[in-house]
């Protein structure tokens, strides 16, 4: 720091011992916008400790046999620097082997949200401790996942599962039709839906502005997705036609003071519908991405 | 959205229990001030370009 032969570098230094291992998936043709994503699983082969291996580390380390196994999706950024957000930690056995699923619905959702050209998904996996300090148990070194391309030779290579749904066929409508009448067979959609302030009897003399406002609200159906997806998700209700943006109100009220009316503003959140979807009870709504 | 909505947001975000008693007289000589009616008009605009996303 002090030497004035050198210039300072600053940088961090990561004690772990983990094992990393960068996943790429081209996704442009995979996934078009107008499908809507339900899940995305990735598959990672858990490849067989040999036994010689399992006898040593059960000698060396009684205490634990698991290790922790954490996805996590790389962005790199235009200027390329990088960032990775958590995605999906669970804690595996030496002793299993075989197809592990982790939910990656997240990272997919996030790599939509990426400005076009966009880079492939990319899933950082890597394997540590189970728990961190130096008397933790080693089990970590022995897991390991077939890796994709030729190195892992094509057997058991990771894989990415997208689940997801047309919207033209199960999605909303946008606005509805003024003319037609809302019957059970409507497509979900925005209907115009006029809030008279000015006719409210509470709100005299206290609301001057606006005199009203066109909140919107949702009518309609959803169409239900076809069976083995209902089957393979029995946790999630039914979808329904619900708003999934709104919008704040602006409202002036008129406020005592000292015995003297004031005008103030106020903002009333989630008073206006700007879109109306199908989603499901239960479905996580998909996080945005910071910039 | 009903009435009983909108009134429960606005009592919130005044921290009121109830509707304030103002009649006539008070708010008849009442003038919204220009500084109120900008911050009204901005937060009008910003609402329409801001969309939060539902629950």
């Amino acid at each position: 720091r002090f030497s004035q032969n050198f210039r300072e570098v600053a940088g961090r230094l990561l004690g772990s011992d983990a094992s990393r291992h960068l996943l790429v998936f081209a996704m442009e043709q995979r996934l078009p916008p107008d499908r809507e994503l339900l899940q995305a699983v990735l598959r990672l082969f858990q490849e067989p400790v040999p036994e010689a291996a399992l006898r040593t580390h059960g000698r060396l380390s009684p205490r634990s046999h698991r290790a922790r196994v954490t996805v996590e999706w790389l962005h790199v950024r235009d200027d390329g620097s990088n960032r990775t957000s958590l995605i999906d930690s669970r804690l595996v056995s030496v002793h299993e082997s075989g197809w592990k699923a982790f939910d990656v619905t997240e990272a997919v959702n996030f790599w939509r949200q990426l400005g076009r050209p966009r880079q492939p998904l990319l899933l950082q996996v890597s394997v540590q401790r189970e728990q961190p300090g130096p008397r933790a148990a080693s089990a970590h070194r022995l897991v390991r996942f077939a890796s994709q391309g030729p190195a892992g030779g094509g057997r058991g290579e990771p894989q990415l599962e997208l689940h997801s749904l047309d919207l033209g066929r199960y999605g909303a409508q946008g606005d509805c039709d003024p003319e037609a009448p809302v019957t059970e067979g409507t497509r979900c959609c925005r209907r115009e839906m006029y809030i008279d302030l000015e006719g409210l009897k509470w709100a005299e003399n206290w609301v001057l502005e606006p005199p009203g406002f066109l909140a919107y609200e949702c009518v309609g159906t959803c169409r239900q997705p076809p069976e083995p997806l209902s089957f393979k998700w029995p946790f999630l209700g039914p979808r329904q036609c619900i708003a999934s943006e709104t919008t704040s109100l602006p409202v002036i009220v008129s406020v005592k003071e000292g015995g003297r009316p004031r005008a103030q503003v106020v903002s009333l959140p989630d008073m206006r519908v700007q879109k109306c979807s199908c989603a499901s009870d239960g479905a996580p709504v998909p996080r945005k991405l910071e910039p | 959205l009903t009435e009983e909505q909108i009134l429960g947001s606005l009592l919130q975000q005044l921290h009121l229990s109830e509707v304030p008693a103002l009649d006539q007289g008070d708010v008849g000589q009442l003038v919204i001030p220009a500084h109120v009616r900008a911050q009204y008009v901005a937060l009008l605009q910003r609402s329409h370009g801001t969309h939060s996303r539902g629950k």
